[in-house]
């Protein structure tokens, strides 16, 4: 544990929490896409099959329990309790445009054939590409309140510090996992335009970020 | 090594 990825998992927790609370506070999922928020909870669910069979650490286990019951939290909050403010006819990303590729892909490069390691697998690919729905959304509405831009914000942090962790692990520990390295680039890239928009535009204080 | 089996990551 390097404090890169110490920061990292705080910065994850933190995207999750903001998320949960500004809907859970506002009574209201306006702006948010259901479909992002059930690929994250397939993500973690595909990820950490592991907890039945390796023991890592207590924040390990703390952390995946944490993770996976606010992910379903929060799509149970999105698709039963606030429904009605579920923005539908703008959350039309179509997901099976991931979903193939991504199964695919994680059938042929992957390091083990074997269920549990192809699904790991599987959930490294989709969670470089769960926040796609979101950002189209986004894109289509022209605009996003600003609690959403700090989620986005915090949840494009984590990977990009996570990216700092395995330089700092490939030079101290010779640890490389490439799987991981270059689907966390590609996630970390997908941010890049939502960072000089979050920078340049909410954090000089507008209330909202709006498209040019 | 290459790859990561088990996993300590999130």
């Amino acid at each position: 544990m390097n404090v890169f990825r110490l920061l990292g998992d705080v910065s994850h927790l933190v995207a999750i929490i903001i998320l949960f609370l500004k809907i859970f506070r506002s009574k209201s999922c306006a702006g948010i896409s259901g479909k992002s928020q059930v690929l994250f909870a397939l993500v973690f669910t595909t990820r950490y099959l592991d907890l039945f069979t390796s023991f890592i650490s207590i924040y390990n286990t703390v952390m995946k329990v944490v993770f996976l019951v606010l992910s379903y939290a929060t799509v149970y909050l999105i698709y039963l309790r606030f429904r009605s403010s579920y923005d539908s006819e703008s959350d039309t990303f179509r997901v099976e445009f991931l979903l193939v590729p991504v199964a695919g892909l994680s059938f042929l490069e992957n390091y083990d054939f074997t269920p549990i390691e192809i699904l790991w697998t599987f959930s490294i690919y989709l969670e470089s590409v769960a926040i796609l729905p979101q950002l189209f959304m986004i894109t289509k509405t022209g605009e996003a309140e600003s609690i959403t831009t700090h989620y986005l914000f915090f949840l494009g942090l984590y990977r990009a510090l996570y990216l700092a962790n395995w330089v700092w692990r490939y030079h101290t520990e010779g640890f490389f996992d490439q799987i991981a390295v270059v689907s966390g680039v590609v996630q970390t890239i997908f941010y890049c335009d939502f960072f000089y928009l979050y920078v340049t535009k909410v954090l000089k204080g507008n209330s909202k970020l709006t498209l040019p | 090594h290459f790859g990561s089996c088990p996993k300590d990551e999130l």
